[in-house]
């Protein structure tokens, strides 16, 4: 039975699209089946598996309004064992007209239901900010993985995602355990980088798990996008690629040592 | 009379906060009088200012929601002629609870007309994302200064942030120019760097202005905020504090040549 993983953190720009479709890219090169869902209105995700996003009719918003089923609004992409239901700048609507649904954070969480049984995992990509879709990904998820930058701001960020996610567990009965905080944008050379990685580590402490993985700022990563693909298909050798094939065999290795 | 400038772009990451907090500040040196105000319920340029974010009790969810006027919620920084709106995660809730308003979307519009004669050019932090609160912050502008990072996903992004602007300015006849488009976190030895800047300038060609002041990768900038003070105040010596004197010039060269 597929495990639902949210990619979140309010934090503009720490690597959650970036994460969502590497991981998922090595996941399925691995072999297991999985599935992407596009819940940010930029629609990054889609545009990296090289799928036009304003040329689609069935999205994740329309699914969320009703319209349409997850298996209907499912694409495959060039990787084998990899779908994704895709997103666009339709979606930047839905937090208003979802908020008028009874039960609205529940929306996507029962969507999924149809077509978890398919999937080894099902990787939510989720926008930069603490609304209702957030809110719907915690609801959804099994469990959560928050890739963060070693940057001030992003760690000043973490005591309000804490909180955001405490307030799901209390108040909607819906935990999201952490799977694990990953250091993406990692630049070993400067002080702040390091700095930043012993807080964090310190932070998080004996709580909750920390990826051995961290990924370097690597520029592969940036243009792959550019290519309409996966970094881990458009240059098997750069060090991003085998940064993101790394925490495959450790997310792998998280579930085997259950 | 004060010029409202919005700093926006949904793509989280694009250095919108590092633009707001330091292009402020370096006017302010400058001698001219200057708000920020943080409309991002990350309260990032809340804590650039070296203010306790969680600590304040009037901030600009107390004014938008009615309880305190904009002037009550105001601070002075350690920059003399730079006040500051503050804002915390109280303000996530916001959106939700604001459209539920008559004419939501021109409550900060409203609530900055009582201060806008005391200062030269008041500053909006925007949070990444189209929803509400940038609609205010369209609403309220005079005009809107986009920072873009020179990467794939964010030039993939202008197309419906250029169709958001659009909405506003038809549906809701408020239009607001583009005062300029400003590359940020640029790294000109990579040729994604360069090749997305080539693309930006051949985007906007003649309809917009692009600052010829380009902001480079800088660590200093990254570290200031822990600190609690801009980049231009704590130190005056690095490349980051350069560029942003140096957009301070060209941006009031803009207002002198109308
Ligand atoms: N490890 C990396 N090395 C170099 N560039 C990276 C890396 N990870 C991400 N990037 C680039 O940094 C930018 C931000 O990453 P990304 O868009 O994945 O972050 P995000 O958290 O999804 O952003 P948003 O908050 O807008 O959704 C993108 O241009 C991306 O290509
Ligand atoms: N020119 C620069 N050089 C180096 N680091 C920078 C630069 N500009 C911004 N940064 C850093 O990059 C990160 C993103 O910048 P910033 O937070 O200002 O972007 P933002 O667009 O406001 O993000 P958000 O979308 O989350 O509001 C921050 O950690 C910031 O310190
Ligand atoms: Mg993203
Ligand atoms: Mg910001």
């Amino acid at each position: 039975m597929g495990e639902v993983v949210a990619i979140l953190n309010q934090k503009g720009g720490c690597g959650k699209t970036t994460t969502a479709v590497n991981l998922a890219a090595a996941l399925a090169l691995m072999g297991k089946q999985i599935l992407v869902i596009d819940l940010d209105p930029q629609g990054n995700a889609t545009t990296a598996f090289g799928i036009e996003k304003n040329e689609v009719d069935k999205t994740i918003y329309t699914v969320l309004t009703g319209q349409d089923t997850m298996e209907e609004a499912l694409l495959s992409t060039e990787i084998s064992g990899l779908h994704l239901v895709p997103s666009n700048i339709s979606l930047s609507g839905a937090e208003i007209e979802l908020s008028k649904e009874v039960g609205y954070h529940t929306i996507l969480d029962l969507s999924i239901d149809d077509i978890k049984e398919y999937y080894d995992y099902i990787f939510i990509d989720v926008p930069p900010s603490l609304g209702i879709l957030t809110i719907n990904s915690l609801m959804a998820a099994d469990s959560v993985l928050i890739p963060i930058q070693a940057e001030f701001y992003a760690l000043e960020g973490m005591a309000d995602l804490m909180e955001a996610m405490e307030l799901v567990e209390t108040r909607l009965k819906s935990p999201s355990p952490i799977k694990g905080i990953l250091l993406t944008l990692y630049d070993g050379r400067t002080r702040l980088g390091r700095d930043v990685y012993r807080n964090i580590k310190e932070y998080f402490g004996e709580r909750e798990y920390v990826f051995k993985t961290v990924i370097p700022r690597n520029i592969t990563l940036a243009e792959a996008p550019s290519h309409g693909m996966p970094c881990v298909i458009y240059d098997e050798e750069s060090t991003g690629t085998e940064a993101y094939k790394k925490l495959a065999r450790e997310f792998i290795q998280l579930e085997d040592n259950k």
